[in-house]
């Protein structure tokens, strides 16, 4: 099947310093 | 003290499937429709996608009569795009008490199906996401490419509408694009239903 982006794994992500 | 703080961590870049353009417009009645249609950005890692979302204002903070859309890069968020133009969307609409209860983690979630690709083998048929703030009541809606596509549409129906949380009861209608620019009174019909 395709790729996909779990929710909970992108949302992982918003407040990293990165991100920020 | 060197050796207590954490490494510096290098991030990879996480880099879903599709780059994603980010729109936003403004009626000014001054303006043409096109020249209040803005791209804000393009994003194509994870990261960007929330550097840019933590950036701007909360769909709830617009001003009656914004949008913002999250296409996909080359599709303009206009039922004329050649992308757009054989398909319809999955449109939800909100009431007035919605804006400050729901408007927001819907539009995040829409946001979230679009660049994790939430829709399986159907995500290829997605083209983009509208949210509509409008003073009568707004809307959130997903634009997919073809309405005679029904296992692509019924598919991505029911993954959003499971997503967003809504009770089984509560149902949202599918509208080709043909059918809303031609619609006579209010309402537009409903091609699928989830």
């Amino acid at each position: 099947g395709k790729r996909q982006y779990d929710r909970d794994f992108l949302l992982g992500f918003q407040f990293m310093p990165a991100c920020i | 003290q060197r050796a207590a703080s954490p490494p510096r961590q290098r991030f990879l870049r996480w880099r879903p499937p599709n780059r994603w353009s980010l729109w936003f417009f403004k009626n000014d009645k001054s303006k043409t429709w096109q020249a209040n249609l803005r791209l804000i950005s393009k994003f194509d890692t994870v990261e960007d996608f929330w550097a840019l979302y933590n950036h701007i204002q909360l769909s709830s903070n617009l001003m009656s009569g914004c949008d913002y859309s999250l296409f996909k890069d080359g599709i303009e968020p206009m039922w004329e795009d050649e992308r757009n133009k054989r398909g319809g969307r999955w449109l939800l609409t909100l009431n007035k008490q919605q804006r400050r209860s729901d408007l927001d983690r819907f539009w995040l979630e829409t946001l979230l199906c679009l660049v994790g690709e939430a829709f399986d083998d159907h995500s290829d048929d997605v083209c983009g996401a509208v949210v509509n703030i409008r003073t009568k009541g707004d809307k959130i809606a997903v634009w997919t490419a073809d309405y005679d596509n029904r296992e692509a549409v019924t598919h991505i129906g029911r993954v959003y509408k499971e997503r967003l949380g809504l009770p089984m009861k509560m149902t949202i209608g599918y509208q080709s694009h043909t059918d809303t620019a031609t619609k006579s009174g209010s309402t537009t019909k409903n091609k699928f239903v989830v």
